[in-house]
């Protein structure tokens, strides 16, 4: 899976995520990456692209989740992104990551699984670049 | 206020999974993803723009498990979805289960702006795309060998006991 959030000069934010879902999948199934709230969701406050096990993603609409946190209790990204990522979704029996941006810049890297690919540029122009934690 | 893109190219990869060259691989594919990204939002372009040049890019790159490079079903096919929404509007847009449409994000951005829906799937969804002018693909054109021998160890584990046990997370789930 793949995915991306921005924050443009307007203060706009935006999020994407694209994926081939999972390997010998069958019965036409489909993870949470299409699903909007689930793997991929954006406001005014927040923009969030996930990736993992969708079907835990998808049970706990997770990308909205985070948003929702954000909007309704005051959560910093950080805080809201960790939350969900490795609290409620383990909880729940999955795992996997997400990228999470918000308004104010504030940016967020969680996953709990042995790395995860990602990457950021901002005003320095300089692409960043991590896989593991 | 600066504009910033981050981006993913999925979880679940372990150390040991890749070995350096493949790693220097996916960390260039990343840069380079960064880049057009970033040129969107440094000409005063929304972030839809940013987040559809990035994705665009890391569809096109064979490492990542989306479009080019994308891991089979248990049928030997590969079936791409994808979802984008503009956090200014909330207007979004996704399609799924889809197997000709070269880069998917363009779909799902196309179902946002020029449709009345949000989500479409399979055929209808690839005639919409044909009819939006986007680029299609034959199958092929996303078959990379190291997926499809992926795809053959997850048949022959199938024929393990374990197996059986439906809950069982498995690293392959992730691509």
């Amino acid at each position: 899976t793949v995915g991306a959030v921005a924050l443009d000069a307007q203060g706009h934010l935006a999020a994407g995520t694209s994926t081939g879902g999972m390997t010998n999948k069958r019965y036409g199934r489909v993870g949470d990456a299409p699903i909007i709230g689930a793997g991929t969701w954006a406001d005014g406050r927040c923009a969030v692209s996930a990736t993992g096990w969708g079907e835990f993603y998808i049970r706990t609409a997770a990308a909205h989740e985070i948003c929702a946190r954000v909007r309704l209790s005051g959560d910093a990204i950080e805080k809201a992104a960790d939350d969900v990522v490795n609290g409620l979704i383990p909880a729940a029996g999955g795992n996997g990551g997400a990228i999470v941006l918000g308004a104010d810049g504030a940016v967020a890297f969680p996953f709990n699984t042995g790395g995860m690919y990602r990457g950021w540029i901002g005003a320095d122009g300089e692409p960043h670049v991590a896989i593991w934690r | 206020g600066a504009p910033l893109l981050v981006i993913h190219g999925g979880a679940g990869v372990e150390p040991g999974d890749v070995d350096a060259q493949e790693e220097a691989e996916a960390r260039a594919a990343l840069a380079e993803a960064l880049r057009p990204g970033h040129a969107e939002l440094a000409a005063g372009r929304p972030a839809l723009d940013a987040v559809t040049a990035a994705i665009r890019v890391l569809e096109d790159a064979p490492m990542f498990n989306a479009g080019r490079g994308a891991v089979f079903t248990h049928d030997g096919r590969n079936e791409l979805d994808t979802s984008i929404m503009d956090g200014a509007t909330g207007r979004a847009g996704a399609a799924a289960g889809l197997r000709r449409v070269r880069n998917p994000i363009e779909l799902a951005r196309a179902v946002m702006e020029r449709s009345r829906h949000v989500m479409m799937i399979g055929e209808g969804a690839e005639q919409f795309a044909a009819e939006q002018g986007l680029a299609l693909v034959e199958p092929e054109y996303f078959r990379t060998e190291r997926r499809w021998q992926q795809l053959q160890r997850a048949l022959r584990d199938e024929s393990q006991p374990h197996a059986l046990d439906s809950t069982a997370p498995a690293k392959a789930y992730f691509g």
